[in-house]
């Protein structure tokens, strides 16, 4: 940090714990589970896309997608790794530099999709990755 | 149906549920698109509302797999062998472990030759490979053709099939022939029949002009060319669930790049 930054501090706070405190306590506000990185849902409607002449199976899937803080303190739900952990806490001291992990997939698993080509030949592949099935901090 | 795309999420109180607009509906079909390796959106023609065997099937395995990513290997077996045995078996779901992507093919062309008593009867299949993805290789394939049960003509009667990969044809006498595989049935028996054809497959996709299709033929014990159709095997004016088709495993034999938009 920089000296205009240790100024900056020593006007709002004491001491750097103080204002860690404080930082600390807006952010575990901003982590409780209502904002907290988490998944959510969101359904792809193969159907709705007009697809359905063509794709036998599924009439559509649930993609979802990852959103929330990623804020300290970090809690066993939000599934970060030991790194994501260290660096919220970075962020804390140093928020201009260092950002707050992201919250992304964890896991994600492949569907099987039943379909139709151009000569009415039916093809089944599955495809990797097209579902989140939980989020973490990284 | 509120929309196409939906978040049910009720912690964002302020995401609208709503239709695609006309442009988003195009983005979001040609990202999918990308995704499932299509340049195209599938235009098939399709007979009628309902599906014939070639889908059934496709959909067991379909089915199978969805329950094999939810439950226990195991689990699922016992499943599958209780709900449609007569369709895919066992052993297709053991090729389906190893497979990236299976494929059924339509009966492009069926010719019954009703010849004299001193020919021989046959059925002719064949199917266009040529549409199958870049990338990908045959681990497996099979010919699936449905015998009924015949007893009013045949009690106690048994018949030879046999199927021939069809390797010349000629103009002014029989199509060559290789053998591929010969079995005895009794004419009572009824249910599908499976035949092994991932060698001729194989050659097929290799070397598309070597693709000249399938023959069978029946032989009663006494050694009389029948048509198929007497020996119960039904072809294309039989039962929509019931048709003649092939199926393909594959599997992927090279990483496919998606092309950035």
């Amino acid at each position: 940090s920089t000296g205009r930054r240790r100024q900056q501090n020593r006007n709002r706070s004491n001491s750097p714990q103080e204002a860690t405190k404080g930082s600390a306590h807006t952010d575990y506000n901003s982590s409780d589970q209502k904002t907290a990185c988490r998944k959510h849902e969101l359904y792809v409607s193969f159907r709705e896309l007009g697809w359905q002449d063509w794709i036998i199976a599924p009439e559509g899937y649930a993609a979802n997608y990852c959103d929330g803080e990623c804020s300290f303190p970090l809690n066993a739900h939000m599934n970060a790794t030991n790194h994501a952990i260290v660096q919220t806490l970075v962020h804390l001291m140093n928020p201009e530099n260092v950002p707050k992990p992201c919250c992304a997939p964890t896991k994600l698993q492949a569907i099987s999709v039943l379909y139709y080509d151009d000569n009415s030949n039916v093809i089944l592949k599955k495809y990797k990755n097209m579902v989140v099935r939980s989020c973490g901090c990284h | 149906g509120s929309g196409s795309v939906l978040d049910g999420s009720e912690l964002q109180p302020n995401f609208i549920h709503r239709r695609l607009r006309n442009q988003e509906k195009r983005e979001m079909q040609k990202e999918i698109l990308s995704i499932l390796g299509l340049n195209h959106r599938p235009r098939p023609h399709l007979n009628s509302g309902k599906y014939n065997s070639a889908p059934l099937f496709m959909l067991d395995l379909y089915n199978s797999m969805s329950t094999e990513e939810k439950s226990d290997v195991d689990q699922y077996r016992s499943l599958f062998t209780t709900t449609r045995p007569a369709l895919a078996s066992l052993h297709d779901t053991e090729f389906l472990h190893d497979a990236d992507m299976v494929m059924s093919f339509v009966n492009l062309v069926e010719n019954d030759r009703e010849l004299s008593p001193q020919r021989r009867h046959h059925k002719e299949f064949k199917f266009n490979l040529s549409q199958i993805p870049e990338g990908e290789a045959i681990t497996a394939a099979e010919f699936r053709v449905y015998k009924e049960c015949v007893t009013r003509a045949f009690r106690n009667e048994t018949f030879l099939l046999s199927v021939f990969q069809v390797v010349g044809e000629h103009p002014d006498r029989d199509a060559d022939l290789f053998l591929l595989e010969s079995r005895r049935l009794w004419a009572a028996e009824e249910g599908w029949l499976e035949f092994d054809i991932t060698a001729t497959s194989n050659l097929w996709v290799m070397s598309p002009h070597h693709n000249l299709g399938l023959q069978i033929s029946v032989e009663t014990s006494s050694g009389w060319s029948i048509s198929p159709k007497e020996a119960g095997l039904v072809g294309r004016d039989g039962a929509l669930e019931r048709q003649p088709f092939m199926v393909a495993f594959f599997k992927v034999s090279e990483v496919r790049i998606r092309t950035a938009r």
